[in-house]
C-alpha cells in the first residue's frame, strides 16, 4: 500500500 | 488528490494540447525543440512502466496514456509528417542530450529508494524531466520571433511543475508519512531552470511585447 499510495502522482 | 496536485496536471495537459494544436492548426513545428520532445518520451517511458501491472485510478491511467500518445505522435508528426517535418529547426536544435541522459542515469544509479530496474528507471525519470526541457530554452534563445503558443506551451509545462511544489507542501503538512525527497529536490530543481523563462514570459505579457529570451 504504502509503495502504490507512493507512485500515485504522474 | 488536491487542488494543487489538480491543477498541476491539468497545466500539464493544457501544455500539450497547446503544442498539438499549434503544430497541427500551423502545420509547423517551428521553435519546436524535437530533443525535449524525445527526452519527456524517455521520461514518461520510463517512469510509467508500470503502466498495466499497478491500477491506481482511472484517472491516472488516462493521463499516464495521454502523455505517452500526444508526446509519441509530436516526435511522430516532427520527423515523418511530410508537411510539418519540414519547418523542423534541425540546425538550431542541436542540444546533446547524451550529456543529459546519462548523468541522470548514472545518478539514479547511485541515488535513488530501492536499487530495482523499476525504482531505478522511475527515478532515472525524476531526474531526467528536471533537465528534458534545456535543448527547448536554448532553442528558444537562438529562435527570434517565438510565436505566442510555443511560449504559452513552455510557461504551462513550467507551471504544472510548480504547482506540484504546492502539492508536496500540502502533502507534507497533511500526510504524516508521506516524503519523496529525491522527487521534491527535483522538481525545485525543475522549476528553477524556468525562472529565467517566467521572468522574460510575464514581462513580454505585461508589457505586451513579443517574447524574446536573450541569447
Amino acid at each position: 500500500a504504502e509503495e502504490k499510495e507512493a507512485k500515485d502522482e504522474l | 488528490m488536491n487542488i494543487f496536485r489538480l491543477a498541476g496536471d491539468m497545466m500539464h495537459l493544457f501544455s500539450i494540447i497547446v503544442l498539438l494544436l499549434k503544430i497541427n492548426a500551423t502545420r509547423s513545428c517551428r521553435g519546436v525543440s524535437l530533443k525535449t520532445q524525445e527526452l519527456y518520451a524517455i521520461v514518461f517511458v520510463c517512469r510509467y512502466l508500470d503502466l498495466f501491472t499497478s491500477f491506481i485510478s482511472l484517472y491516472n491511467t488516462t493521463m499516464k496514456l495521454i502523455f505517452l500518445l500526444s508526446t509519441f505522435t509530436i516526435i511522430y508528426w516532427m520527423r515523418f509528417h511530410k508537411v510539418i517535418r519540414v519547418t523542423y529547426d534541425r540546425e538550431q536544435d542541436t542540444f546533446r542530450y547524451q550529456f543529459l541522459i546519462l548523468p541522470c542515469f548514472l545518478l539514479a544509479l547511485v541515488l535513488n529508494n530501492e536499487f530495482s530496474a523499476m525504482e531505478v528507471l522511475w527515478t532515472f525519470s525524476i531526474y531526467l524531466e528536471a533537465v528534458a526541457i534545456l535543448p527547448q530554452l536554448v532553442l528558444l534563445q537562438r529562435t527570434n520571433n517565438i510565436d505566442n503558443l510555443t511560449g504559452n506551451y513552455v510557461f504551462l509545462l513550467g507551471s504544472y511543475r510548480a504547482l506540484y511544489i504546492l502539492n508536496w507542501i500540502y502533502r507534507f503538512m497533511t500526510e504524516p508519512n508521506y516524503r519523496q525527497y529525491l522527487v521534491w529536490i527535483s522538481g525545485i530543481v525543475q522549476t528553477i531552470v524556468y525562472i529565467d523563462f517566467f521572468y522574460y514570459y510575464i514581462r513580454s505579457w505585461r508589457n505586451n511585447e513579443k517574447l524574446s529570451l536573450p541569447a
